[in-house]
């Protein structure tokens, strides 16, 4: 068939790197922008997705599924969703 | 909501407007900023004053990408829109857009004047909320300017760091004001049946009527259901006794005053091809158990008995309903006939004869 060459380890690859983009910058204990130094923020990927499901009212999973990645998707506003 | 105590010390806060975009005139961003200014003045004691030079409380400015000493970095069009930091020195109040977004005074693009409200509110010491209602929730969401933007939630915010506004309430409303249905310029999102009722509904709110006795409720969206979004686009009352709601390329049906489980969920489901984006109206035909879904001056057919999209649609709406041919704000079906309401007018159409029978304004059935 015509149909366009498929590269579903791509999209994976994408998504992954959004889930992570996205939790780094939101879900990440953010330093005090007037004092250098950084706090470790040693929580998991899948800790910090429940986290995120939690706080939009999604299926909490661990797992970065459809309507997760929709969510991470949307154009919103670039302070973290928890602890500054 | 949450916040970041201490917030400010003083009342009399300073802003300076640093730098401007290319995408609105001067004007419209000094007034767009002013106005969100203004709707957290309207809910707590502070007030702002505008300064030209030197350093403000809160700065405010316009950069891309990594930009000046911000330990944030902007990521291009979408994704992040701007950011702020809670009060304190330094970077403390300062908000920051992100200059590759297309900045408007309207519904297209990111509306500056949403947004900037939104990150006064961090800059005053608000965190995120997740009430999807919220002004405070992290995701942007166009809502009509007419209507107050703050949410009970916000409102709770704010005034848990700063308290009430000190003049007597009935100077400034606590509570967020709602679109006058008698207004001449009246104009409504969707608009549904419900058994006997006839249900209008504009951003977050919707107005109950009982055409036979005209009388009218009004109450805010999130009273009856509150996982709805504000802004519903279209509404429709199917052959089940249940309501479906739609906004974007989302659904959800609502039977018994309940939203059903599983929802939202895409209209693709229903038929429509990824190309569609949202819908503008909806009606079901009771008479017929066909369902009309109106987009820009097109129309397609669904048949609820089937469950199914018919073939051979999208038609021009014009075509089958003669005399409708402006894009179509809200449609609903009573005794028979159909109502299409656009803007502050409506026509009373009959689906059998297939003609207008009268224009009236939209708000005709408030019996103002």
């Amino acid at each position: 068939s015509d149909a366009l060459p498929v590269h579903p380890e791509k999209d994976n690859k994408e998504d992954a790197k959004l889930v992570q983009d996205y939790l780094s910058k939101f879900y990440a204990v953010e330093p005090d922008p007037n004092q250098l130094g950084w706090k470790i923020n040693d929580e998991s990927t899948a800790e910090k997705l429940q986290k995120m499901q939690q706080f939009f009212g999604l299926k909490v999973t661990g797992k970065p599924d459809t309507e997760t990645l929709e969510m991470m998707k949307k154009p919103r506003c670039g302070v973290p969703d928890v602890g500054l | 909501y949450g916040f970041t105590l201490p917030g400010w010390k003083k009342t009399k806060l300073t802003y300076r407007i640093v730098n401007y975009t290319p995408d609105m005139s001067k004007e419209d961003v000094d007034k767009a900023i002013q106005q969100a200014f203004k709707v957290w003045s309207t809910v707590t004691p502070l007030i702002f004053i505008r300064i030209h030079e030197g350093v403000a409380d809160i700065m405010i400015a316009f950069g891309t990408k990594a930009h000046g000493h911000c330990p944030r970095y902007f990521d291009g069009p979408l994704g992040i829109l701007a950011h702020a930091f809670p009060p304190g020195n330094g970077f403390g109040g300062d908000v920051h857009f992100d200059e590759d977004e297309d900045w408007t005074t309207g519904s297209a693009g990111f509306n500056l004047f949403l947004v900037a409200a939104h990150e006064i509110g961090h800059a005053l010491g608000l965190s995120h909320s997740n009430d999807q209602r919220a002004l405070m929730f992290p995701n942007y969401a166009y809502v009509s300017l007419s209507e107050f933007p703050l949410s009970p939630d916000d409102i709770s915010g704010i005034q848990s760091i700063y308290g009430s506004p000190p003049n007597a309430p009935d100077k400034r409303p606590a509570t967020p004001t709602s679109p006058k249905t008698c207004g001449s310029q009246m104009t409504f999102n969707a608009i549904t049946t419900l058994r006997r009722e006839v249900i209008f509904l504009k951003g977050r709110h919707l107005w109950r009527l009982y055409p036979d006795n005209s009388e009218v409720e009004q109450e805010l969206i999130s009273t009856f259901w509150p996982t709805l979004p504000p802004g519903i686009e279209a509404a429709y009352e199917n052959m089940k006794d249940q309501i479906l709601f739609f906004k974007g390329n989302k659904f959800w049906v609502i039977s018994g005053y309940q939203v059903l489980l599983g929802y939202p969920k895409n209209i693709y489901t229903l038929g429509f091809p990824k190309g569609v984006k949202n819908i503008d109206a909806a009606v079901c035909n009771k008479n017929t158990g066909k369902t009309a879904f109106f987009i820009g001056d097109k129309y397609w057919r669904y048949d609820e008995n089937s469950q199914s999209m018919e073939k051979g649609y999208p038609r021009q709406t014009v075509n089958d309903f003669p005399g409708i041919s402006q894009k179509i704000d809200a449609v609903f079906q009573q005794k028979g006939l159909f109502y299409f309401f656009h803007g502050s007018k409506q026509w009373e159409f009959d689906p059998i004869t297939k003609k207008v029978i009268r224009e009236i304004k939209s708000n005709s059935w408030f019996n103002c």
